[in-house]
């Protein structure tokens, strides 16, 4: 069997000035998953691993670099699927952790449940000695920039972000 | 939002997917990403998905394990990728993208948006592409 792995970005609009960064970053994130995959490790360290590092990517719509919502905050959302067990652990609406997919992955391996959310899930991030980050090391200017520009009533924030048209 | 897919040398799948969601959305809004068959679906009997797109259209359509159903009956990575997404387009209007594997190591990546990264490694190459109907390779 020869090991695989697949990454991707958001489906949508990218900006043509940031669409190198965007192509560079799931070749990077694919080839740490595949190196993973290469030394024996199993598909659920390489997909955590990828996508850890597309997290960390201020270019992606995730972790650092995530949108904000209507008050000017992120929340952010993450699952992982292990397809031996079906086991799948997820996070919904979680705040200050810099990587939610680990947190997911916690989920799935530490506790019973498919998915903690808000403050839950921060408090068990917390009951597993994640590290809480400052709201503001997630927020980018460009970041900033989307929500201010979609803040009037006029504005269409799904258009903005998904485009037209495919 | 981000994803992964893999197979690993034991034939194992496995998936994850993050997002910080939809741009300016309410506080307390949860899209697909966190909803098991939605924004992610692995299973060893037939393959891995990750899905990014309209979070309240891929959770109508549960768009990641529609794809599976599709292999399940049959058809192929790419195929069962493609006929989900036009599904999703067709009934509820959602645009989206989803990167698929089988537990034989057969992949796709689809997407009925305009634009979507993705990479894809396997037997020493690397895939990538980010419009429709690209798709690069080199040596790794």
């Amino acid at each position: 069997m020869l090991p695989l792995v697949v990454v991707h970005g958001g489906a949508g609009h990218v900006p043509k000035e940031r669409s190198e960064n965007s192509a560079m970053g799931v070749c990077s994130a694919t080839q740490a998953a595949y190196r993973i995959l290469q030394d024996g490790g199993s598909s659920m360290d390489a997909v955590v691993e990828a996508v850890t590092r597309l997290e960390n990517n201020p270019f992606f719509n995730a972790g650092c670099g995530s949108v904000l919502n209507v008050k000017g905050d992120v929340e952010m959302d993450a699952i992982v699927m292990d397809g031996r067990t079906l086991a799948s652990g997820a996070v919904s609406a979680v705040r200050n952790i810099a990587n939610p997919v680990q947190l997911a992955r916690l989920v799935m391996d530490k506790t019973s449940h498919a998915c903690l959310t808000a403050e839950g899930a921060s408090q068990f991030a917390r009951s597993m000695g994640v590290v809480e980050v400052p709201q503001e090391s997630l927020i980018t200017e460009y970041a900033r920039m989307r929500w201010r520009n979609n803040l009037e009533p006029s504005a269409n924030p799904v258009e903005c972000q998904m485009g037209k048209m495919g | 939002t981000v994803g992964a897919v893999a197979v690993d040398a034991e034939g194992n799948v496995a998936c994850a997917t993050s997002t910080g969601g939809m741009l300016n959305k309410m506080e307390g809004r949860v899209g697909d990403t966190p909803c098991i068959g939605s924004g992610g679906y692995a299973d060893n009997l037939s393959g891995a998905v990750s899905t990014t797109g309209y979070g309240e259209d891929i959770m109508k359509v549960t768009l990641a394990r529609l794809v599976l159903f599709h292999m399940e009956q049959g058809q192929s990575a790419e195929a069962a990728s493609d006929v989900s997404l036009a599904y999703m387009k067709s009934r509820v209007g959602g645009l989206g993208g989803v990167v698929t594997v089988d537990p034989r190591g057969n992949w796709a990546a689809c997407f009925s948006s305009r634009q979507m990264s993705w990479a894809a490694a396997q037997g020493g190459t690397l895939h990538h592409g980010l419009y429709a109907g690209e798709h690069f390779t080199q040596n790794i």
